[in-house]
């Protein structure tokens, strides 16, 4: 059976706020090292791959590998009916048909007890190979986030550059052209503004914003964000958690001229 | 103009 108890309601809240207009059922993979999802959005152009490790709970208890097949729609309005401060323990038996969530508050006795249907979910899973990045870019997410968004208002697609100089985001629409260059930053008041660039050689590839804009959903899970990027593979956001837990992403590339 | 790839053509289903 699976019994995991999160300290806090929002981050399970946060997690699921943050890719369900990206996926819309999902798998949530529960072994004892924690729970895991991987989903493609429909136009397998972008993939989401969420990892809560087990040290992100207490207590965490899962004797075996169960998949819990969850629509993320069901799973919001049901995530509504916690507060964020909520103590949110997951229960399952070992071949569910529903996954029972209840929240507790920690100020009060309130104790609320929530059973979603669970569905059976055929999920392509993708291996995703270790990619030794030729750069990585560390960022604040907000800023990351306005660019996009900012950049959006001009065009669907911006080019990333990355050189010794910094990375640049570029793009160019039907009304102008924009871009915003980023160089390595050190704030030791406030590291979170930090901008780290590490190059091993100079990247230039184009995404979507579209997708990107969907991604920066997740700011609120974390001040800062890593792209990783090489020529022609995908681009990887992630969005670094506590206790080695990760929210990322997975974004295909424009190719071709 | 560039076209959008998708995720079948550098992962690998498993």
């Amino acid at each position: 059976m699976l019994e995991a108890r999160l300290e806090q309601a929002n981050l399970l809240k946060k997690v699921v706020d943050a890719i369900k207009d990206l996926v819309q059922d999902c798998n949530f993979d529960c072994n004892d090292s924690g729970i895991a999802l991987q989903a493609m959005d429909n136009s397998h152009v972008a993939l989401v791959s969420m990892m809560l490790k087990s040290e992100s709970f207490s207590p965490f208890r899962c004797d075996r590998n169960i998949a819990l097949g969850i629509n993320l729609t069901s799973l919001t309005k049901v995530l509504r009916c916690a507060a964020n401060e909520d103590i949110l323990t997951l229960k399952a038996e070992d071949a569910p048909d529903v996954v029972n969530l209840v929240f507790e508050s920690a100020e009060s006795d309130r104790l609320s007890e929530y059973d979603i249907k669970l569905m059976d979910i055929d999920q392509e899973h993708l291996g995703i190979p270790e990619t030794e990045y030729a750069a990585t870019i560390s960022m604040p997410s907000a800023e990351f986030q306005k660019i996009c968004r900012d950049l959006m208002a001009l065009s669907e697609s911006v080019s990333i550059e990355c050189t010794k100089e910094g990375v640049k985001f570029a793009c160019s629409g039907d009304i102008g052209s924009g871009s915003v260059t980023l160089r390595s930053h050190t704030n030791v008041e406030k590291p979170q503004l930090n901008v780290e660039i590490d190059l091993s050689e100079p990247v230039a590839l184009t995404f979507s914003l579209k997708y990107l804009v969907n991604f920066c959903k997740a700011s609120g899970l974390s001040e800062q964000v890593r792209l990783c990027l090489s020529n022609e593979v995908p681009l990887l956001v992630e969005y670094a958690l506590s206790n080695n837990s990760y929210l990322r992403f997975y974004l295909a590339p424009k190719i071709g001229d | 103009p560039k076209s959008q790839a998708t995720l079948g053509k550098f992962f690998g289903t498993q």
